[in-house]
């Protein structure tokens, strides 16, 4: 269609790393704007793209309380103007299906012209980061999602939407002449004996506003929500995380050893403190904010941070936000809500990402941060997590082949 | 999700995954068959009753069970559900093969697919897609592809089937020394069409 062969053209000249996905249909381009959730059919190919299928909900939707979305990033506006004229020469033998026959010498020249303004909308990683922070998913868990969650496709978020600024018209004109002996349909206008000519004009006006490409990201869906821009594979929205690598497993096991069963968020009294949070503040983002604000300092009293401590117990204080990334970044990886615990319970926290340099020490107990210190990914060296861990817990011994 | 293939494995590759597919639709009995193919014309030019057959084909395969339905998508569900209403696994994923091919295609594309079907005139179309993919494997690079006379049969222009099928997913083509200019990104689009025809041909032509 003109509307497919335009995103093309634009995407060809925007979207070098064909990261967006072109809308396929100028009807339903409204489904496709920043925040609208899409449903990924499963593919039964490799050889051709998945579809999204808008679902005519946005993640507002799904998320308490019923604010806004916040405002996405714009990049642009892009002027875009696409002309293309060409004019072929040759001997044809055309049929017209069921209406007729022309053959004989022709020239079928064809032209295309579009002029438009578009702009980039994305929603900024860290806007996904505080939307996880301040908002949860609605409980009872709305309906739709239950329908989807039996549907056996993935959900996604739109976090990038090409767009455009003002109305465009977009024509493409197809003209055949030739001369020769004719039997031509009605619509062809003959212009002196053995001489026609067949034009067609295709326009289509796309109001401004249209999406014309995408980006989606994975949507994730169990006690808590994420959007993972550079999901893999396994991932799945309302599917289990990927299985842990070995290293994340030798962790477990040593929560299972060091903790036992009593190493639960529940046992450390997580849940009670966060409701309590949670009425004092009378605020959205309470409840996670004083889960983490109380592991962090439970951690951080045993001395076994290794990161910044929070600086006040303020837990919408920027420094909330470090722990609570920490934790966030943690979960992610986490292979389950056991083995969670377990690495909190011993203190194993990635240092953050600061905005400043941390406390030299912890102003409600007193001891020393260790700060600068990061806990080695599971690509790290062999037996350099082992070190990491026996660090971050002297009283675990260190492994003899060490 | 849509990986590249390696360029060895482009076109062979394809064919071969299409094949197999095919295969499974060749336990279908001449009557079943002739009904699926029946239904499948009703079908093709409708987007929703396209949605909805592959919605229950889905559940049907989740649930164990098949909701009997009225019209062509009850039709087509019957033909491939069990005297215990239970789908058969084999040719339910065979036809969902299908339609995620044709959800791939553009609704002109279904329209001619579903006139093609009806008259039995797919094979034509068939040959030049496939003449098409195999000369621009690996598919990555612009190029510009000759289409063999002998595919074309006596009517090579903008009013032909194939013609419109083959620009519907965003080739350019030329009717002079009769060539196609191929584009990467209608890859995906040309694979799911050559799918498409490979299995609707090969249930009309039984």
């Amino acid at each position: 269609s003109a509307f497919e062969r335009v995103i093309r053209s634009v995407l060809r000249e925007l979207d070098g790393s064909g990261e967006l996905v072109p809308v396929d249909s100028l009807g339903r381009s409204a489904g496709f704007q920043p925040y609208c959730l899409l449903l990924r059919r499963r593919c039964r190919s490799a050889f051709w793209r998945p579809r999204f299928e808008c679902v005519d909900m946005s993640i507002r939707d799904i998320l308490e309380p019923d604010a806004p979305e916040p405002d996405t990033e714009q990049a642009g506006p892009f002027h875009f103007h696409d002309a293309v004229d060409g004019q072929l020469r040759g001997s044809v033998e055309l049929a017209a299906l069921g209406q007729g026959r022309l053959a004989g010498e022709a020239t079928v020249s064809g032209s295309s012209s579009a002029s438009m303004h578009v702009s980039l909308l994305s929603v900024h990683p860290n806007t996904w980061m505080t939307l996880r922070q301040e908002r949860r998913l609605r409980q009872p868990e709305p309906q739709v999602l239950q329908q989807l969650r039996g549907c056996g496709g993935d959900l996604y978020v739109v976090t990038k939407a090409l767009q455009t600024q003002r109305e465009v018209e977009v024509t493409r004109t197809q003209r055949q002449e030739g001369s020769g002996q004719f039997a031509l349909p009605a619509a062809v206008c003959l212009e002196g004996k053995g001489q026609g000519h067949l034009s067609r004009k295709r326009t289509v006006t796309i109001p401004a506003g249209s999406v014309l490409a995408f980006r989606p990201a994975l949507l994730t869906i169990g006690s808590d929500w994420d959007v993972l821009l550079f999901p893999d594979k396994r991932q799945k929205t309302f599917g289990l995380q990927p299985p842990a690598s070995p290293h994340l497993t030798w962790l477990r096991a040593g929560a299972a050893q060091t903790s036992g069963a009593a190493c639960t968020p529940h046992a450390h009294g997580d849940t009670a403190y966060a409701r309590e949070h949670t009425q004092q503040h009378a605020h959205v983002g309470a409840h996670m904010g004083a889960r983490a604000h109380k592991s962090t300092h439970e951690s951080a009293h045993r001395g076994t941070l290794m990161g910044a401590c929070t600086q006040e117990h303020n837990p919408h204080s920027r420094e909330h936000t470090w722990a609570r990334t920490r934790e966030r970044t943690w979960q992610r990886a986490r292979p389950s809500r056991a083995g969670w615990a377990g690495r909190r319970h011993r203190g194993l926290v990635r240092a953050a990402p600061q905005p400043g340099p941390p406390p030299a020490a912890c102003p409600h107990y007193g001891h020393q941060i260790q700060s600068g210190q990061s806990f080695r990914p599971a690509s790290a060296a062999p037996g350099a997590h082992r070190l990491a861990l026996w660090w971050a817990r002297p009283t675990l011994p260190l492994p003899s082949d060490e | 999700a849509a990986g590249s293939p390696a360029p060895s494995e482009a076109w062979s590759g394809l064919r071969a995954e299409v094949a197999e597919q095919a295969r499974g639709l060749s336990v279908l009995a001449g009557e079943l068959r002739g009904q699926l193919l029946g239904s499948l014309v009703h079908v093709l030019p409708e987007a929703e009753a396209l949605r909805g057959l592959e919605e229950s084909l889905e559940q049907g395969l989740r649930r164990g069970h098949v909701e009997s339905q009225a019209g062509p998508v009850g039709a087509i569900l019957e033909c491939l559900t069990l005297s215990c209403r239970r789908l058969e696994e084999g040719l339910t994923e065979v036809v969902l093969y299908l339609l995620g091919a044709l959800a791939a295609l553009t609704e002109t594309q279904h329209g001619l697919l579903a006139r093609g079907l009806d008259a039995g005139a797919l094979l034509a179309p068939l040959g030049l897609v496939g003449s098409v993919l195999e000369q621009s494997a690996p598919w990555r690079l612009r190029q510009p592809v000759s289409l063999p006379a002998q595919l074309l049969g006596s009517g090579w222009g903008p009013e032909a089937p194939a013609w419109a099928l083959l620009q519907e997913c965003g080739l350019e083509l030329r009717s002079d020394a009769p060539h196609v200019s191929w584009e990467p990104e209608a890859r995906g689009q040309l694979c799911a069409l050559y799918a498409c025809l490979v299995l609707l041909s090969g249930l009309s032509q039984a």
